[in-house]
């Protein structure tokens, strides 16, 4: 899993 | 980007234009706590600094531009143009409180000790109590307009319909933000007692009065 966070909401 | 997303972006932005409205048409800010506006306003500041770094997409900037000016739009007329109906002395929450206990967490609950991400952090931190002064001004008045009881159902469903978007993100892209879901989930929770007396009494006509 992905825990890092892609900057993408708001 | 998911409908859950989509739908809390737009309640958020709905609450941001209520509450704007509100004040601008009504030319008064009686009942709205000026503390949580200064924090909301902060909230945005310090998550979108990104701003002129990083292009995600023209809704991602866009919207960023529009809770940025508006909040502090907010602030403006409260503390400035409609500062003679800010009703001062029913909105004394001690706001250092909030500030130096999520500013302290931010500094040791992050994902990455950098200025930005630290600032982030804060800003996630802080949004999830930023509404206390609000919703303790409504405690110590009694009561809420009506408009203002349909900001608040909008300012908190917004976080509510992001938790859902992180369960569906988790369920089919295995993305997940702890300190984004915490925090999330605590300013979810604070609104419970309000979403509450919203539907049991705004929903029914009535007005929203505390048992002083």
């Amino acid at each position: 899993t992905i825990l890092k966070r892609e900057k993408d909401e708001l | 980007m998911n409908i859950f997303r989509l739908a809390g972006d737009v309640s958020h932005l709905v609450a941001i234009i209520i509450l704007l409205l509100k004040i601008w048409k009504t030319r008064s800010c009686a009942g709205i706590s000026g503390k949580s506006q200064i924090l909301f306003a902060s909230v945005f500041v310090t998550r979108y600094l990104d701003l002129f770094t990083i292009f995600i997409s023209l809704y991602n900037s866009s919207m960023k531009i529009i809770y940025i000016s508006c909040s502090i739009a907010t602030v403006y007329l409260v503390y400035f143009k409609f500062k003679a109906t800010y009703d001062g002395n029913h909105d004394t929450f001690r706001v250092e409180f909030l500030v130096v206990p999520v500013g302290g967490l931010s500094f040791l609950v992050n994902h990455d000790f950098s200025p930005m991400e630290i600032l982030w952090t804060f800003s996630i931190y802080l949004e999830s109590v930023a509404i206390l002064p609000q919703l303790f001004m409504i405690s110590k008045t009694g009561e809420a307009e009506t408009i203002t009881t349909h900001y608040l159902f909008f300012l908190g469903l917004y976080r509510g319909l992001y938790l859902i978007n992180w369960i569906w993100r988790y369920y089919f892209e295995g993305f997940f933000d702890l300190i984004a879901i915490v925090a999330g989930l605590v300013q979810t929770v604070l609104y419970c007692d309000f979403f509450y007396l919203y539907v049991t009494k705004v929903l029914k006509g009535k007005k929203l009065s505390l048992p002083a």
